[in-house]
């Protein structure tokens, strides 16, 4: 579990793995959109 | 808007799911506003209580997730305690 | 609500600035609520027109990110264009 981060900033672990994410193309917002009613 | 403050978990889950879907299509349309109006990159990601993801970009999610990525301290940083503070006060005030 | 669709950016920068910092916080708020009325986690991430960072994330910003790099599921993803497209079709409708 990530550590409840300081007040606002988010973990340099958190950034890297969304950075990641979308330079791979891997990020949640390229996954198929479905359109939900 | 309603004063009322103190709100909590919808019990029903019909009522729950009515709810989410009727408040998460107005939170978007807030956030597609709020990007038009003040010309300014919006993202909203929500969980709902099934673990699905919905989620609102004003432009393009990826774009302003990277940017978060390289962003140092976020100039306002609130979460539901600070909220809740926050409407106390107004509340009283 | 109001029925208008084609909202546009505020030209005077004064009453922009206003507006903006109204309506986040009204932006939060309705996250806020939505969060603890539908039992779900929500983050919202706004870039100002001088690319300051605003968040707002209901428990805690590090967790709903973490949750986003890990969804491959298919779901629900809107931007400016498709919310226009739906607030034509209701206007209409």
């Amino acid at each position: 579990p990530t550590l409840l981060s300081p007040k606002g900033s988010v973990s340099e672990e958190t950034k890297q793995k969304l950075k990641s994410a979308i330079l791979s193309a891997q990020s949640a917002a390229n996954v198929r959109k479905e359109r939900l009613c | 808007g309603r004063k009322k403050i103190q709100i909590s978990r919808i019990l029903d889950q019909r009522n729950r799911q009515v709810t989410f879907t009727k408040r998460k299509f107005g939170l978007m349309k807030k956030a597609y506003e709020l990007s038009v109006l003040c010309d300014c990159e919006v993202a909203l990601i929500i969980f709902n209580s099934a673990d699905r993801l919905f989620q609102y970009a004003s432009s393009d999610m990826d774009r302003v997730l990277l940017r978060y990525t390289e962003c140092g301290e976020p100039h306002e940083s609130r979460t539901n305690a600070d909220l809740l503070q926050a409407l106390k006060r107004r509340g009283v005030g």
